[in-house]
């Protein structure tokens, strides 16, 4: 039974939420998402910190409220890190 | 609000910002004013001064382009990353990049140019991002904004003069721009205050003025009480805390200089193309500013005083006189060693030092009279 599971198909919120994160919150470009994993692994980590920051309900999931902002037109400078 | 890593800030309180290309989404006249209006915002509370060059490496460089742009840093074409800036430093820090592959406008029926900007220049000055959605500086564009009754947030305020302290009068509510004189509030100079010094001293239309930190006192022929303005009422882009003006009658023009940069203004309107860098005037490479300067009606000669020396400037060749620098006290004994401000009425040279003023006879050669800096402002 292959071990890496059936092959999922590639959701683009997933990487537009990804591409997000790297940009502003400074999170690894290698880093990949965990979403399976229950605990805090470096990208929910990561979109909690988002969405505290910018004022959004802190579910560590990429709700439709989440969704919503990273689509919106914004600054290009980070909001964290260098 | 957050301020960047390390804390850059600008050592200086006057900076120079440069429009280095256009949009084409706009008449430029409402992408310079959108700039003006939006470093106005920031200029408001802090202590900052911002003017325009048009050539040169200026503090703040400010461009539109599109895509991959030179930074490493590529812009994402219509909607996403609006613009992006630099914090505080040489070179690329502090400029601004503007994406052109959003659609600029004056109001919101695209993206609010003046918004961005003023966000923008709030990186340029050493903000950070704010979690305030209230604030400017909250990283996602607001297009509800409402643009009518604009004022930063007080997290905005508070965050920038984390960083350089409120103006050097700030009033509770914000710096009123007053269309008649400005009543005297507590940390403004006071007029028959017997220390009271100059910056600057020119004469303009029959008129005099005396030029202080972000102020001015108009004395004419016609009242015996001399106006107080802000210098921004009537002069929006000139900087305070002047270094020199003069007037050059037979050009009804007053020439403003601060730091190595200088304006030329007819009336209330700053001419096009200025400011202009001091040494386009002859003065060598490794002089920063001047103190003073009187053009002499009669003569046609521009006197500019720096330190203890002067030079001659001849306004017919339009061009600095050989044989200069000279020292003040060989030919203006009992002025120096070093002036403050310098006009010229009656066919005297009045020069300022301090609370002294010296009346002083050209022909002459000597002082005539002593008198207190403020004595034309009928203290």
């Amino acid at each position: 039974y292959p071990l890496n599971g059936a092959v999922r198909e590639k959701d683009p919120s997933m990487d537009l939420l990804q591409q997000y994160l790297e940009n502003y919150y400074d999170l690894a470009k290698d880093v990949k998402q965990f979403v399976r994993r229950r605990d805090s692994g470096p990208v929910v980590k990561k979109i909690r910190e988002m969405q505290k920051f910018l004022g959004l309900e802190v579910t560590g999931k990429l709700d439709p409220d989440t969704l919503a902002m990273i689509r919106k037109p914004r600054c290009g400078v980070p909001d964290v890190g260098q | 609000f957050t301020t960047f890593p390390g804390l850059p800030k600008w050592r200086k309180t006057h900076l120079t910002y440069r429009i280095v290309n256009y949009t084409l989404d706009l008449p430029r006249e409402a992408v310079d004013s959108a700039f003006e209006k939006a470093l106005k915002a920031w200029e408001e509370v802090t202590p900052l001064t911002f003017s325009k060059i048009y050539e040169g490496e200026a503090d703040i460089m400010i461009f539109f382009a599109v895509r991959e742009h030179g930074d490493f840093i590529p812009f994402d074409g219509s909607g996403n990353v609006l613009a992006h800036a630099y914090p505080p430093g040489p070179g690329l820090y502090g400029d601004v990049h503007f994406d052109d592959d959003e659609l600029w406008r004056e109001d919101k029926s695209g993206t609010n140019l003046f918004l961005v900007a003023a966000h923008e220049f709030g990186h340029s000055l050493g903000l950070y991002h704010s979690a305030d959605p209230t604030a400017l500086m909250y990283p996602v564009y607001n297009p509800h904004t409402d643009l009518t009754r604009f004022r930063l947030a007080q997290d905005d305020v508070n965050g920038i003069q984390s960083l350089y302290g409120p103006p050097p009068t700030s009033s509770p509510d914000g710096p009123a721009v007053p269309t008649e004189s400005v009543p005297p509030e507590p940390g403004t100079p006071a007029t028959c205050d017997p220390a009271l010094s100059f910056d600057a001293v020119s004469s303009l239309r029959g008129e005099i003025l005396f030029f202080k930190d972000r102020y001015f006192w108009r004395r004419s022929r016609w009242s015996l009480e001399p106006e107080f303005h802000l210098i921004s009422t009537f002069w929006p882009s000139l900087p305070s805390g002047l270094d020199a003006a003069y007037e050059v009658n037979n050009k009804d023009t007053v020439f403003v200089f601060k730091g190595n940069h200088f304006w030329a203004i007819r009336g209330t309107e700053v001419q096009a193309g200025y400011p202009k860098d001091i040494h386009t005037l002859g003065f060598p490479p490794a002089l920063g500013k001047i103190d003073a300067a009187v053009s002499d009606k009669e003569k046609k000669k521009t006197y500019f005083f720096v330190e203890d020396k002067y030079w001659r400037f001849d306004e017919n060749s339009q061009s600095m006189e050989q044989g200069f620098p000279r020292k003040i006290a060989d030919d203006f004994p009992g002025v120096g060693p070093k002036v403050d401000a310098v006009f010229q009425e009656f066919g005297f040279f009045y020069f300022f030092r301090g609370p002294l003023q010296f009346e002083f006879d050209p022909n002459a050669k000597m002082v005539t009279h002593v008198l207190k800096s403020n004595n034309w402002l009928y203290c």
